[in-house]
């Protein structure tokens, strides 16, 4: 028995499951809502030149500062690089090397950043298709949360069997069984096994929890 | 073939009930697997979590270091400023000349506004903010702002979940192994709230 006290009553399936579905959809959805409409592109490894393109793209159109990254192909630009100041002020040029050697730290950790940044969705995403799996395998069984609620209901209710003999639209060595599962119309299902087969209630249950299912996915 | 009698039906439904809870027994069985399953990438998540911050560290400081050289640098600017404006005035043709070359190539969008764009910008920046690679510092900071925010946007979203799903999962269903949930009848008689589980209880706390 779930309860630990006697004076509580045993629990209702929808007291059980009801709250379970709704959190675990309010939680996908609020690992989803940002998740899938995150502008940041991620420099990927498989295109690394693509997608530093597509960086100096959005660089030159936002305000030009992109066509910079093009200076090694200008010799007089690359000349205004190796200009040296160090006649005029020797500490400039230390500054200027210790810049360097920060940015190109600089750089490195911040693409070490995107790395780590990348695996952590990576990770969310993970957990996010986790709850919809999680949410796909409750979400039948939260479904019927509603339909248990009222007394002595049938939840399974076998009404009609006929074979090719009773009726020969039915093809021969089939059984076709009419039921009544839950809230569904009556569902018709269709086995190879014959009524005395010990596997025929089994196969029929198998094949009617599935239209029930796939009737609910759709 | 005889006909089925109604009782045989009967017989046939309550057995089929049987499948049906057992089919509904599975499936919290597999629930509380994917429970697992979401426990082991939180604890992953959490320990690259750890070694993000670590790496944000190293970031901001390098960061810091390339920000204070480059103040620094800035005090002393002027020094070679002939030199460098001389060859700056050179150097802008043949740079607009080839980043308008790559933008028609690559970028595959209309090229006149980004054409008069570049033709001003050229004219506004100084060789020195070239000279001391200023346009590698400001890519790196605008990248570093747009790390932390896609970092707090997923911070948001994983607290929202997180805050869920641990009242979710401190819920008694989940902490009993799943060998406990045979107990269950799903198709028990009782309407009647239970307390323990009753949501607005959770909701309220």
């Amino acid at each position: 028995n779930l309860m630990p006290f006697p004076m509580f009553e045993p629990l209702s399936f929808h007291n059980m499951f009801q709250p379970f579905f709704d959190m675990i959809h309010r939680a996908q959805q609020a690992m989803d809502v940002h998740l899938h409409s995150m502008p940041y592109h991620f420099p990927t490894a498989e295109f690394p030149g693509e997608n530093a393109n597509r960086t100096v793209c959005k660089e030159i159109r936002h305000n030009s500062t992109g066509c910079l990254r093009m200076k090694d192909q200008c010799d007089k630009c690359r000349e205004i690089l190796s200009v040296d100041c160090s006649t005029n002020n020797p500490a400039q040029m230390q500054l200027r090397q210790e810049l360097n050697t920060s940015l190109q730290l600089a750089e490195k950790f911040s693409k070490l950043y995107d790395q780590l940044l990348q695996s952590y969705q990576q990770k969310m995403l993970n957990t996010s298709s986790l709850l919809a799996q999680l949410n796909e395998q409750f979400s039948w069984v939260s479904r019927l949360a509603n339909l248990t609620q009222g007394e002595g209901q049938q939840y399974f209710q076998v009404t009609t069997v006929s074979s090719h003999n009773s009726d020969p639209s039915v093809p021969s060595g089939l059984t076709k069984v009419v039921v009544n599962l839950f809230d569904s119309q009556p569902i018709t299902v269709t086995v190879p096994e014959e009524v005395s087969n010990p596997k025929f209630m089994e196969t029929v249950v198998e094949k009617a929890l599935q239209k029930y299912r796939q009737k609910h996915r759709e | 073939d005889k006909a089925i009698s109604d009782k045989e039906l009967q017989e046939m439904s309550t057995e089929g009930n049987k499948y049906i809870n057992k089919e509904i027994k599975n499936a919290l069985k597999e629930v509380k697997q994917i429970k697992t399953l979401i426990e082991e990438t939180n604890e992953e998540r959490k320990t690259l979590l750890g070694t993000l911050e670590e790496a944000k560290k190293k970031k901001e400081d390098a960061l810091s270091e390339t920000r204070d050289s480059e103040a620094k640098l800035k005090a002393s600017e002027g020094l070679c400023n002939e030199t460098m404006t001389a060859l700056w005035e050179e150097c802008k043709p043949c740079l607009k000349q080839t980043c308008m070359k790559f933008y028609a190539r690559v970028c595959r969008s209309g090229s006149g506004l980004v054409g008069q764009q570049l033709e001003e910008f050229l004219n506004q920046s100084s060789p020195f903010y070239f000279w001391i690679n200023g346009d590698r510092i400001d890519s790196l900071l605008e990248n570093d702002r747009q790390q932390s925010h896609v970092m707090d946007v997923m911070q948001d979203s994983f607290a929202r979940a997180s805050s869920i799903m641990d009242e979710l999962f401190q819920d008694r269903f989940f902490s009993r192994g799943p060998q406990d949930t045979f107990f269950y009848s799903p198709f028990g008689p009782s309407q009647r709230r239970s307390l323990f589980f009753n949501p607005k209880s959770r909701f309220a706390r």
